[in-house]
């Protein structure tokens, strides 16, 4: 079975993208096979492997009915690891997916030809800093939510409306099984005390789903995009490396190996 | 006469709501009349100055057509600073506003009566991370956009985007006067290459709009929102305060003492 999770959080800079491409290359070196989709027009993720953004070559004639997936599907550098890439114009779909029947339900529906096939372990999709239509609908087409928060205070303002909001979907039945994976602490500082407040703060309001790893905040991992590279490529035995790699094998133990 | 300026960036974590709260605040220090509109439902900018979020009490039915923005006007606890907030329920004036005429000129339609008394020397708008509806009206709205920028390679990817976008405003006849106040290097490390690199790229894209004021990285201005106040009411001697009067004085300065 192929595990879809959303990576996604409405407040920006959190490091979701970060996360979706350094988790999806830790998850590969460990033998998984990862598609990772990048959801949102910076195409940050599309960058931060690398890959060329090229117009017309994101999900969007997918959103509308008009394209397979699996001809947007392209190899990385890496072992195991696919990427599907966005471009700028993605954008333009939150406004024309919306009038179409099942919005919420486009990229589900489109990705069940590419599910059926199984030939990923994991599919990771990265989400732009919003609640919009393409978040709703990776949101509406995943197993899990996996939530990247920085350590610091605004992060800790929208944490109720995410939870809300996967109550929602839930309730609604758009997702009657959607779960969260798992909230990952980004950017944490040892040496200042709103780190550690937050942690703690974070960890009274989601308990058991708080990775016990903590990304630490490290120059190299906000210089790894500018190579193209995952942090493991770039610097593969600095503390962001260790970090992402320990957070891979924390998600895969919580998942009972899977 | 007031001024409108957009605070705006579809990068998300640039320190948008930052630099909207701590600007204001310096200028208010200054004698200018401010007036901070938050325009993001994640509603940053209000906690950020102390205010408590309220169901109901932000610009929504403003742009509805439904009240008038005077009505929503708090003060802060800083003289000469006036916000009107935003809460949660905010995010749904995107698709709703979507459907009207013109709706992209609700907020400037909806100010003229506010700007018609000249009560305000700026009224400064703090953005959503993404290029909505609710950025939209505000760049419509505005006289010029003050963008935020990291010191960081993700931040640079999106440049382009906003240079068109207000290209376009202005063929477009939209807002055929909107200017570029100002670039802001954000979040800068001067013990890290990677900040003077995002430096003289910005440099070379932008020229002449970037601020020769740096805003340093530094947790005493992450720490100030957890207490509600402005860096200069929270620490005013920290180097981040400092940069920020220092960045008030170049943004009047600029005006020629406007
Ligand atoms: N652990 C870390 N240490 C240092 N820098 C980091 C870390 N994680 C992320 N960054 C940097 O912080 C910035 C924000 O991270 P990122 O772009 O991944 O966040 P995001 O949530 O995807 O942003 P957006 O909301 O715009 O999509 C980036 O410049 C990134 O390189
Ligand atoms: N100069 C600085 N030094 C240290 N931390 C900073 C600085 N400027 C902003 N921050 C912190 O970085 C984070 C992002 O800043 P902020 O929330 O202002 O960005 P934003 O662009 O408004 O984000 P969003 O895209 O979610 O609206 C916040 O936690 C803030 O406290
Ligand atoms: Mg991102
Ligand atoms: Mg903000």
């Amino acid at each position: 079975k192929t595990h879809v999770i959303a990576v996604a959080n409405q407040k920006g800079g959190v490091g979701k993208t970060t996360t979706t491409v350094n988790l999806s290359a830790c998850l590969a070196e460990r033998g998984r096979r990862v598609l990772l989709i990048d959801m949102d027009a910076q195409a940050n993720a599309t960058s931060g492997l690398g890959i060329d953004k090229q117009e017309g070559r994101s999900l969007y004639p997918v959103l509308l009915g008009e394209a397979d997936p699996r001809e947007f599907v392209l190899s990385t550098a890496h072992k195991r690891l696919d990427l599907i890439p966005a471009e700028v114009n993605l954008a333009g779909a939150e406004i024309e997916v919306a009038r179409l029947d099942r919005y919420l339900h486009r990229l589900s529906e489109a990705l069940q030809p590419l599910l059926a096939e199984a030939g990923y372990d994991y599919i990771l999709i990265d989400c732009p800093p919003s609640l919009g239509i393409l978040t709703m609908n990776a949101l509406t087409a995943a197993d899990a939510l996996l939530m990247p928060i920085q350590c610091e205070y605004y992060a800790l303002e929208g944490l109720s409306v995410m939870s809300k909001l996967i109550q929602q979907l839930r309730d609604s039945g758009a997702n009657p099984g959607l779960g969260i994976e798992g909230i990952v602490m980004t950017m944490y500082d040892m040496r200042t005390n709103l780190s550690q407040q937050v942690v703690q703060q974070v960890l009274q309001h989601f308990g058991e789903s708080v990775y016990e790893t903590l990304i630490p905040r490290g120059v190299r991992i906000s210089e790894a995009p500018s190579h193209g590279q995952p942090i493991i490529t770039y610097d593969p035995h600095c503390t962001g490396a260790t970090a992402y790699r320990e957070l891979a094998r924390e998600f895969l133990a919580r998942r009972n190996g899977g």
